[in-house]
């Protein structure tokens, strides 16, 4: 099956 | 103070009824620009974004920016006193603790007003860099949420594939497996029922189909849901409001392990 990474791993926070 | 006025008190119906799902509070952002929200689900897994534009409002004033802690099941609860064609107008003094919604009828025979705590909500924001997307597609809303529907009943995950004939959505479970394929509409008379793809270079991408449907409750908002992708960036639901604003869903890709 597959991971569900989360949206931190892809946009920083600011 | 802070004051907007919307005719249609149906948009911000919609709106709660689009966010209220996979958001239990949120912060609204009020500046002289209009409103803005963008808020994380509880698993940090999908996040929603939303803009509402000051001149989409009968009259908006906002002498100071002012954030807006709302409990969104509250906020929901209020806004089902409002009848559809109620004139739905939000307001706070500066720096207040409460927000205040008054529905007007149509013929201003019947005006409620409801008082709404604020809450202290230090939510951060994520930051999402301008992206040209490697494939845009635009589909009826409504198809795109039977889409959702319909495969979700086959397994957790969607497959989402784009190429220049069109997208296929595909999924797989225990029961078996199902395709269903949208190819790109040539020349439809109705803008909103068409299918169009804009791609730079063909994607597939895995996304959880509870997200998926969690982002239809959107879907009476506009006629129309674009899907932009690229790989290994999450993919954005954006549906319209009106001539007022939008409403962005974004969903990280699952990844094979």
């Amino acid at each position: 099956n597959n991971l569900q990474p989360f949206l931190k791993d892809f946009y920083v926070p600011h | 103070m802070f004051e907007a006025r919307l005719v249609q008190s149906s948009i911000l119906k919609k709106v709660l009824e689009a966010i209220k799902d996979l958001l239990n509070e949120a912060t609204f952002d009020c500046s002289d620009s209009g409103i803005q929200l963008q808020a994380m689900d509880n698993s940090h897994v999908s996040l929603v974004s939303m803009n509402l534009r000051s001149d989409g409002f009968d009259k908006y004033r906002c002498d100071r920016n002012i954030s807006m802690g709302m409990n969104l099941g509250s906020m929901t609860k209020i806004l089902k006193c409002a009848a559809n064609e109620d004139v739905v107008t939000m307001k706070a003094q500066d720096n207040a603790d409460t927000v205040t919604f008054v529905f007007e009828s149509p013929n201003q025979e019947k005006v409620s007003d409801y008082e709404m705590k604020l809450m202290n909500l230090d939510q951060e924001h994520l930051g999402i860099p301008e992206t040209e997307y490697a494939c845009v597609v635009r589909l009826p809303a409504g198809e795109f949420a039977r889409i959702c529907r319909d495969l979700s009943q086959f397994g957790e995950s969607v497959v989402i594939s784009c190429t220049k004939e069109g997208v296929k959505f595909s999924s797989a479970g225990d029961i078996g497996s199902a395709n269903i394929k949208l190819a790109q509409t040539s020349n439809v008379d109705k803008e909103e029922l068409a299918v169009t793809v804009e791609m730079q270079e063909p994607v597939t991408l895995t996304f959880a189909s509870r997200y998926l449907n969690s982002f239809t409750k959107a879907t009476s908002l506009s006629n129309v849901v674009q899907l932009s992708m690229s790989p290994d960036v999450p993919l954005v639901v954006e549906y319209r409001i009106g001539e007022i604003g939008h409403i962005r869903y974004y969903l990280a890709p699952k990844i094979e392990d």
